[in-house]
Formats: C-alpha cells, sequence, structure tokens
C-alpha cells in the first residue's frame, strides 16, 4: 500500500469530506 | 526560448538554510478564532527540549508504517498478520506507533481545561492520560485531566451503544462494574489502556461536542513526547470525525506548516477552501482514508509509470506517516528522474529509509526539479518546496523526501 505521508501534504489545505467520500488539496492552505 | 521557459518553471530554488527548522517559534501565519492551532510536535513551538534526530524520526515513521502494512494486510486477508507483525516490530523506547507529529491543544471537561493531543488520521480513539493514573502514566506538558473534577464527566457502562463504538479488539468490560474499557496497542508495543468514557470537548469558544466518547488513560506508556494523548480522526466509528458527522458530516481540514517552527491549523466542518481539486476516497478501507495515486511529474514530465503499479496495491493519505511510501517500480522512477537533474550536486550516502541524498554544505542556494503527485479525479498536487526535500544530517546529507514499499503488490 501507498501512503501520502505529511511531509508532501505540507502548506496545502488538506479537506476529508467523510459524508461525500471525497478528499480535498487545496494550494496556499497555511496563508 | 519558449523550452527555456517551460524548463525554468520546473525548477525550483531554495535557501539551503530553510531546510533547517528555525530557533524561534513563528504564530504569526494563522490567526483564526474557529481553528485549532496546528504545531509541530518537536518544534520551537512546543516549548520543549528536543534531542531527537532527524534519523530517530525516520526510523520511527518506519515502524509506523510497518504497522499501517501489516493492520491493512489483516484487513484483506483476514489472517490475523497484525497480531503477528506487532510482537515481531521492536521495542524501542522512547518511540511510539500510532501517534502524528503535529500536535493541537484542545479543551475538555467542566470547567474545561486545555491538553494537547497528537491529532492522526490513522488513529480512531481519542485518548488522554488520567488521574489518578492507577497504572503508570509518562511525564506530559499539562496538568492531568481529572474526571472528578470535571461535572460532566461519565464513565461508559459495557452494556451501553456507546461501548460498541469500540472495535471488539480494544474493548474490554470491568468485571467489578461493569464499565466500558479500551485498550489499544501500537505496533511497538506502546499502549493507553482505561476507562472509555464521555466528556464535554472543546475545539473553539463555537465548536463545543457534548458527550464525546474518548478514553480516560489509566496506564499508558510509551514516548509521546510531552502531549497528553491523542486525537483520533480516523474513519472508524470512534473516531472524532464519526461521533461527530451529524454536526460536521465527517468534514475536517487542516493545513500542515512548511516548517515546525511555523504553524498550521486543523478545522472541523464544511469551512474550506472553494478552490480545492477532489480526489475519491476508497470506500476499501475502515481505519484509514484510501486514495488513489495515478501519476507523478519530475521537472514538469509525466513519469513512465505503468498505472497499474499505483492501482495493484492502492494508497492511503495518513496525516502521521512523514515519508510518501511508492511502490518500487514508481520510486525508481521517480529518484532516477529526480537524480538525472542532481547533476550539479555532490552525492552521499544515504539513510536507511532514504537513499538518494546530496550534500549541499557547499552551497548558499540550490535548485532542484518540481514534484507533482496526481490523484484520480484529475487533481495534481504540486508539492511544496519543503516537502520534496528532507535535511536528515543538516545540509550534509539532504535526501529525496520520497521512499519505497518493499514490492509493488505491499
Amino acid at each position: 500500500f501507498g501512503i501520502f505521508g505529511n511531509h508532501q501534504q505540507k502548506t496545502y489545505e488538506v479537506i476529508y469530506d467523510g459524508a461525500n467520500g471525497m478528499l480535498g488539496f487545496a494550494s496556499g492552505g497555511c496563508s | 526560448v519558449e523550452a527555456n521557459e517551460h524548463i525554468k518553471k520546473h525548477v525550483l530554488t531554495l535557501e539551503v538554510n530553510s531546510l533547517l527548522a528555525s530557533d524561534s517559534c513563528d504564530q504569526s501565519m494563522i490567526d483564526k478564532a474557529s481553528s485549532l492551532q496546528v504545531l509541530h510536535k518537536y518544534g520551537p513551538c512546543m516549548q520543549v527540549l528536543n534531542d531527537r534526530s532527524h534519523v530517530d524520526f525516520l526510523r520511527q515513521d518506519q515502524l509506523r508504517v510497518d504497522s499501517i502494512q501489516a493492520r491493512l494486510s489483516k484487513n484483506s486477508s483476514g489472517h490475523g498478520i497484525f497480531e503477528e507483525m506487532a510482537t515481531k516490530l521492536p521495542a524501542q523506547s522512547g518511540i511510539a506507533l500510532g501517534t502524528g507529529n503535529y500536535v493541537v491543544t484542545v479543551g475538555l471537561g467542566t470547567p474545561k481545561e486545555s491538553f494537547t493531543l497528537e491529532f492522526d488520521t490513522g488513529s480512531g480513539i481519542t485518548w488522554t492520560q488520567c488521574q489518578p493514573c492507577s497504572g503508570s502514566c509518562y511525564p506530559q506538558k499539562e496538568q492531568m485531566f481529572d474526571p472528578a473534577k470535571s461535572t460532566s464527566y461519565n464513565n461508559v457502562s459495557c452494556f451501553s451503544a456507546s461501548c460498541n463504538l469500540l472495535p471488539a479488539s480494544e474493548r474490554g468490560c470491568s468485571a467489578s462494574n461493569s464499565t466500558c474499557l479500551y485498550r489499544v496497542v501500537y505496533g511497538d508495543q506502546s499502549y493507553s489502556q482505561g476507562f472509555f468514557a464521555s466528556e464535554t470537548l472543546t475545539i473553539s469558544s463555537s465548536d463545543v461536542v457534548t458527550n464525546f466518547m474518548f478514553g480516560c488513560g489509566q496506564n499508558n506508556d510509551g514516548l509521546f513526547g510531552q502531549s497528553a494523548g491523542l486525537l483520533g480522526l480516523s474513519p472508524s466509528s470512534e473516531s472524532l470525525p464519526s461521533q461527530t458527522a451529524e454536526k460536521y458530516q465527517r468534514q475536517f481540514s487542516y493545513c500542515l506548516p512548511s516548517s515546525p517552527s511555523s504553524t498550521g491549523y486543523l478545522n472541523f466542518g464544511g469551512k474550506v477552501s472553494q478552490t480545492a481539486g477532489f480526489t475519491p476516497l476508497s470506500p476499501d478501507f475502515s481505519f484509514y482514508y484510501g486514495i488513489d495515486i495515478v501519476g507523478i511529474c519530475v521537472g514538469g514530465s509525466q513519469l513512465p509509470i505503468d498505472p497499474s503499479i499505483f492501482t495493484t496495491s492502492g494508497a492511503i493519505i495518513d496525516s502521521g506517516t512523514v515519508i510518501t511510501r511508492l511502490p518500487p517500480t514508481a520510486y525508481k522512477a521517480l529518484k532516477e528522474a529526480f537524480d538525472g537533474k542532481m547533476s550539479n550536486y555532490p552525492k552521499t550516502n544515504g539513510d536507511e529509509l532514504l537513499d538518494t541524498c546530496y550534500d549541499f554544505s557547499n552551497y548558499t542556494t540550490v535548485s532542484f526539479p518540481d514534484v507533482s503527485v496526481s490523484f484520480k479525479g484529475g487533481v495534481e498536487v504540486d508539492i511544496d518546496p519543503s516537502g520534496i526535500l528532507y535535511p536528515v544530517d543538516g545540509v550534509k546529507m539532504v535526501c529525496l523526501a520520497f521512499a519505497a514499499n518493499m514490492d509493488d503488490s505491499e
């Protein structure tokens, strides 16, 4: 199993939408 | 000229020293009243002494990945591999598994007291160390939670539906008074056990969760930094997102800062960016959030990786694993493409985990190709420059921050 780790998630807003079964990425999330 | 412009767009330049964490804490970035502030567990914002090296972090990361792989293998095969693997993993003093590297501070009890918890999308139960700590407890930053001082604390009965939120393997019942008990053991034998109880959880002044089921830990061991416990954000039924599904519709978001000396945030509910790209979550995993990687670009060029390499084993996203793990075939293509554009820099021996490393001692700035990962649904994530390289030993050993699994089917 591949794993997308936290080092590669940095500065993105990572959005868990469990109700709709979706995962989102938005750039510039921390600014 | 056009070709040169194209190439330029896919080259990143960094000051070498920016790869290293600052000694001072910069909390200026985040000021959201309804957000939890995210800090690195060992960064300067935690204001605790840290003598642990990146080599330790990477060893801990591999133990966590071994544990995840074993649990997923058990999930898919049903042959109990996790238990077998768990006993084989070395018990390493001072290293905790299953816990994340980032912490948030939440309120617990009435009146509310603050506790710093590691947040982890790969863990289910939320727990904190509890007085009277009838077994043993490790030292923590804040005073330990005392249920006797809270008017909203209640133990859960074994016969209530709440007790069944826990997986059968983590659930127990007190023979003397039928109180629901929990016991969670991580892959390195570190653990927390105690009472499964309900309490008021305060995320922010506008986000208060009553009757939140959590673990009141009476016996806890392992190195959890100086945090007070763990905030479980996995998809499983005992996690915070599952328990608050009516309130937040299983929606939460976070941003992890580019440096351990900066802050990020954790939000619950639908307060999310409108510009996000979305990929479907796989329903195949009950403990983890499954995603589908479909491709990787280096320096603007798509790597020649057969899509089946990614689909054979699948993938998850995890807030507690540091280094992204790829099928070996995909990793080989990535490292060869990346290394091919780094010929200007002296190579150096790698770490146990990271094998594509450079010595930047004689450079003030370095240039390297950008890396992007594509997910099902057309989402392309351009990895932040801070996420492409990892300083294992200062600037003497800076490595490509990706690693390979054992084989493509893992």
